[in-house]
């Protein structure tokens, strides 16, 4: 494998090399295009620290911006969902993502206005997904709000979201034109963690499609305290919105160094070096159709 | 007797070591455990998680006749043959990782945002000659 990390001029395996790299001894046709250098530097960065250049010449990059705890702290928790103690990814894991980025927003246009019923918070957000490469393919977004603890425990409560893309117009103002929106209302109980995932795949499959690198939208976000299926009066409006949500973006990156949990499973089955345990946990790909095509097959051998 | 006699005399507490030299034969290739943590790195400023990370390795010697025992290809014996018998510049088979395992990272990026990434082949859990 550590071979795979790094670009090498090597004639025999036809590898390609980087223009600035001995290219006197390759023939142009074999450079790289410009630009793939950018793409390299754009690995993840565990494989870039282990590639040619070294932690060193990591740690004297530009400065790291610090993440904001909370996102830490949730995404500490979706690791420990995902791998061992050892860091393996737990087999038992039937997930498709091999990548999970939590992005914050980096600028924000707050407006906030109050009526005598509903405290109403509209926040602009921008998300930038620079670092999201082009071998990532989006499985699911997520937009990740945290409650502040004003909230009580198992409250009932009702909320409103109302969700718009925001698109530039090159006026240059601060704050752009509505583009295309969608509402839709959450009714929940705040559990003990304080999380809410809100879906919003299918609002951002478009752009994230057309490798949009900054997302502007426009949060509307109302809550009361209650339970409408049973009657109880929505009251007390609720101070949700204080923090900005994050964007969550559940993806398959399909890059040689990435783990595919399928492939890793077909490759056992064609290669048993090993005599199969008959106890161990496979992952299902196909759920329980396959047992049962394996259990038709084996009486098939049988008969 | 007379073999008794030639068999070297070992402490009686380490009888299963003292056995065991003459089940298997000494420095073949077989994994090594090696266990690291990132902040020897000093990367634990970006790498989250996890905090340590066993990659292992494989050392040994390899066998003149490897078989199934290594999984080893049949080339592997011909470029036994090569070494031994045509040319001893062609190296002997190597022992090397034949099978892995994934690890599951937690990084920061430079711009803030992190990432949980599942890498391939981060671990290995077997070795072969070839």
């Amino acid at each position: 494998p550590h071979s795979r990390g790094r670009i090498v001029s090597d004639k025999t395996s036809g590898l390609l090399v980087a223009p600035e790299d001995n290219a006197g001894e390759l023939n142009p046709l074999l450079w790289l295009p410009k630009g793939v250098r950018r793409g390299y530097a754009l690995l993840p960065p565990l494989l870039k620290v282990l590639s040619d250049r070294g932690p060193q010449s990591w740690e004297s990059e530009a400065p790291r911006l610090q993440p904001d705890s909370r996102a830490l702290r949730y995404m500490k928790r979706l690791y420990k969902m995902s791998a061992t103690k050892e860091g393996i990814p737990k087999a038992t894991k039937s997930h498709l993502y091999n990548t999970v980025r939590l992005f914050t927003p980096c600028s924000e246009c707050k407006h906030r206005h109050r009526d005598l019923m509903k405290d109403i918070h509209s926040v602009d957000l921008l998300f930038n997904l620079d670092r999201v490469t082009a071998l990532e393919h989006l499985l699911k977004s997520v937009l990740l709000y945290s409650f502040d603890t004003s909230v009580p425990i198992s409250s009932s409560i009702k909320c409103t979201c109302h969700l718009s893309i925001k698109e530039h117009d090159f006026s240059g103002q601060v704050c752009p034109s509505i583009s295309h929106s969608i509402a839709f209302s959450l009714h929940f109980e705040v559990r003990k963690r304080k999380w809410v995932e809100i879906d919003v795949t299918s609002f951002l499959q478009p752009l994230i499609a057309t490798k949009r690198r900054n997302i502007h939208m426009a949060v509307n976000f109302t809550c009361l305290m209650g339970d409408p299926q049973q009657n109880t009066k929505l009251e007390n409006p609720v101070n949700v919105a204080l923090v900005p949500p994050s964007l969550l973006l559940y993806l398959n990156d399909t890059s040689e160094q990435a783990y595919h949990r399928w492939n890793s499973l077909r490759y056992r089955r064609k290669n048993p070096v090993r005599p199969r345990r008959r106890n161990s946990l496979h992952v299902d790909p196909a759920g329980d159709k396959e047992k049962d095509s394996q259990g038709k097959r084996a009486s098939r051998q049988r008969r | 007797e007379e073999n008794l006699k030639e068999v070297p005399v070992a402490p009686p507490y380490n009888l299963s070591e003292y056995f065991k030299q003459f089940l298997f034969p000494q420095n073949e290739c077989e994994l090594h455990n090696f266990r690291l943590s990132f902040s020897q790195l000093k990367w634990d400023k970006w790498i989250i998680a996890p905090h340590r990370y066993s990659p292992q390795y494989c050392k040994g010697e390899c066998p003149r006749v490897v078989g199934h025992r290594y999984g080893s290809p049949v080339h592997t014996m011909v470029q036994n043959i090569i070494y031994e018998k045509l040319d001893s510049t062609v190296p002997r088979p190597s022992c090397v990782p034949a099978e892995y395992s994934p690890l599951s990272v937690l990084t920061i990026e430079p711009d803030g945002s992190i990432v949980y990434k599942e890498y391939e082949d981060m671990i290995a859990t077997r070795c072969t000659c070839r």
